[in-house]
């Protein structure tokens, strides 16, 4: 069965048949890497972030890596256009990449770009709502719930100042905002659905 | 694989950059 990864961060989406599974799975391994040690540095930026336990700061990137991508690369989602722009530069349509095997999460990922990019956060919210995002307490096997909960009320208060403060007589946003986490959730489900589906036996 | 994390190697890329593994940079 011929093996395409048409994932955004895959530097080599197409098939290659000449490649072993595992070598396709190393190549894509390669190519998300970064990104995911980008998250990781941005996390450590959070403050307070870095005074979690160990084990909860692993637990919180391993759940939450997804989703701050998702959010950091909506931008590559271009919904008038219909197409996706990888991060090697190379732009497929909604088309080609529904002939990859994209199906139902692609439209559900050109769905919530199109609402997050809709509420035109300046690169400082965004930053903060992504900082909202990945300190969720309700992740499965946090250790201390009490800490990341506190981390995470403390950086809600200061995204709604934000978003209050560069649009006050908009009071919705700061909700629309939030309202953008459960969307994350079921994407993020989503996208684990798809990725066991290509699990190395 | 139970999991997606593990499936993808997530959690021992998140564990080095967390502990800044100079290995794996560039410089």
């Amino acid at each position: 069965k011929d093996i395409v990864l048409a994932c955004p961060m895959n530097m080599c989406p197409q098939d290659e048949p000449n490649k072993t599974p595992q070598e396709i799975w190393e190549d894509f391994s390669l190519s998300f890497t970064p990104a995911v040690r980008e998250v990781v540095e941005f996390a450590k930026h959070i403050p307070g972030f870095s005074a979690l336990s160990e084990n909860d700061q692993v637990t919180l990137l391993k759940a939450g890596t997804f989703e701050v991508l998702m959010v950091r690369f909506a931008s590559l989602f271009n919904v008038k256009e219909q197409t996706v722009t990888f991060i090697s530069g190379a732009t497929y349509s909604l088309e080609a990449l529904k002939g990859m095997g994209m199906g139902g999460l692609l439209d559900t990922m050109f769905e919530f770009s199109e609402k997050l990019n809709s509420l035109e956060l300046t690169a400082e919210e965004l930053g903060l709502f992504t900082a909202v995002v990945l300190v969720s307490a309700d992740r499965s096997g946090i250790e201390n719930i009490n800490s990341v909960d506190l981390l995470q009320e403390s950086l809600i208060r200061a995204l709604r100042a934000l978003v209050s403060k560069s649009d006050p007589c908009d009071a919705s946003r700061f909700t629309k905002l939030l309202l953008k986490m459960p969307d994350l959730r079921t994407l993020n489900n989503m996208h684990s659905e798809k990725l066991l589906s290509f699990r190395i036996d | 694989f139970s999991d997606p994390a593990s499936n993808l190697g997530l959690e021992d890329i998140i564990r080095k950059a967390l502990m800044g593994n100079l290995e794996e940079r560039p410089e």
